[in-house]
């Protein structure tokens, strides 16, 4: 029932936390329970979507170095239906930290599995939990924000992941790392988690006066064919003004093109997701 | 006599590797001998300077690891006195190989200290040096590109540089990383780099049309500045297309504002230098 979808590209600034901040909403907005899991120690997809220093005492760094369990992470945020695992830089460190300890690139999808197994645990036994397992609350997606990069933290989600959702700018230095990013999710699949797929590629920052925008998606769209969404989002100042007051670009002007776009993507992951 | 200038930011898609070859580009113009060395595993810098798949058989990566001396890594590139080190995904391996080796933030340091040390031989005594010694030439800059992350391969350029260089996105999220790369660097400088000084913080794809560009330039001068550049690098389409073609904006137009305000930095660069 709890599909989780990794957000990753190595690529910086492709629209990864964009694109998880503004398509969860989105989701939330069509009445999906949803989980965005902030793995990226910048940190920016907990602030987008305004979660305040104090709320993020406990983030995914105390999750996967072993001391908390998910549950104890998630924060509310201020739209229905949507909560966080924030991140603070203290993430950054999780890497070393886990040299040497076994089943490192596990301890994400572990902790999923837990939280995932008590949820199931709650439904099956009804309303007489605990609280804390009572407010074990399954959620329908569970995406998860990168870092630019394919370190242990990014290998963490996609372990951790049913489906990889790939944000790619219409540059051309972005389309350079994409067959980088194809190597990785094949050693993913062989050797960590043989159910990852890629889910689908969403072309980001589209930009109809620039040449350059439609020759790669055309690119794009030759080598990966179906797996490129038809919604593409377009170069658009509100979505990149949004951040600035803490709240997704669907809260901050709903009939903007970015807001649409992000809008018209959700319903399209619905589709695609029935059809599995 | 040699400038080592690393240029870093973990937050991705700033215009790093735009900053490297361009700048790189505008001080060989006025006469300046320059290595870019391109440590991102991404290798976007090779391919932006030009340099193909089969002259990348040396890279950092075999500089870093042990196996080579910087001098066999060195590659001309089409633009007359401009020279690089190549990069390729091998390097992403580089941080875990490092574990547990001593002195495995000082690599690159090392590495460049040799060569430099030959250079200043190669001064002292003559002409009749051999071959190989012979074309140890020395450079007044070495640009350093970093990939988006504040992991070990940032950190040997950082240790191994007298300065850093910013590069910042007029764009909120970039904002909210630069306390993190200011903790890093004085991080950095209390342990293995004493001298290294923050060069300059250069404002990059500025958009006159967006508010946002003037609000997160205003805040970044009231916290920084003298640090920040006059030079403003504009978003400008003919510099994220110049990649496309291998070659720097210098080169695809020369007379676009991308390349002109580049070539403004380098002019600004090498008065701030001429101070020190
Ligand atoms: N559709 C869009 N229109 C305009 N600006 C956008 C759009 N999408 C993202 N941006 C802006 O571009 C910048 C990069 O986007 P974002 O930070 O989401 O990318 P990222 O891939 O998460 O970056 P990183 O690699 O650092 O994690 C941000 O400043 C963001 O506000
Ligand atoms: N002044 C500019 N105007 C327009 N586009 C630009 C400008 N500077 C950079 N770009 C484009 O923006 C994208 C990001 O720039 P670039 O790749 O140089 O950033 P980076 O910081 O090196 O990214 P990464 O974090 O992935 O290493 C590229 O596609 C580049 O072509
Ligand atoms: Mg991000
Ligand atoms: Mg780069």
């Amino acid at each position: 029932r709890t599909r989780v979808i990794v957000i990753a590209n190595q690529k910086g600034g492709v629209g990864k936390t964009t694109t998880a901040i503004n398509l969860g909403t989105a989701l939330a907005a069509v009445g999906k329970s949803v989980l965005v899991m902030d793995i990226d120690p910048q940190g920016n997809a907990s602030t987008g979507l305004g979660i305040s220093k104090e709320q993020r005492a406990t983030t995914v760094y105390e999750v996967i170095i072993g001391h908390a369990a998910l549950e104890d992470s998630i924060v509310a945020s201020a739209i229905p239906g949507l909560h966080v695992v924030p991140a603070t830089p203290d993430l950054s460190g999780a890497e070393m930290e886990l040299v040497g300890v076994p089943r490192r690139s596990f301890r994400l999808r572990d902790a999923l599995n837990a939280y995932i197994a008590k949820t199931e645990l709650g439904k099956s036994s009804g309303k007489d939990l605990v609280k804390a397992e009572a407010v074990l609350q399954p959620y329908d997606f569970i995406l998860i924000d990168c870092p630019p990069s394919l370190n242990l933290l990014t290998i963490n989600a996609m372990t951790a992941s049913h489906g990889l959702l790939v944000p790619l700018q219409c540059e051309f230095f972005a389309l350079e790392g994409l067959s980088q990013l194809l190597r990785t999710i094949d050693l993913v699949r062989g050797s960590l988690n043989p159910q990852l797929e890629i889910q689908g590629v969403v072309l980001t920052m589209f930009d109809k006066r620039n040449n350059l925008s439609d020759q790669v998606a055309d690119d794009v769209r030759k080598h990966l064919g179906d797996k490129v969404y038809q919604t593409v989002i377009p170069r658009n100042v509100k979505v990149s003004e949004a951040p600035s007051h803490g709240l997704p670009a669907l809260l901050y002007d709903y009939k903007c093109a970015g807001s649409q776009a992000y809008i018209k993507l959700a319903g399209e992951l619905i589709q695609r997701e029935k059809a599995l």
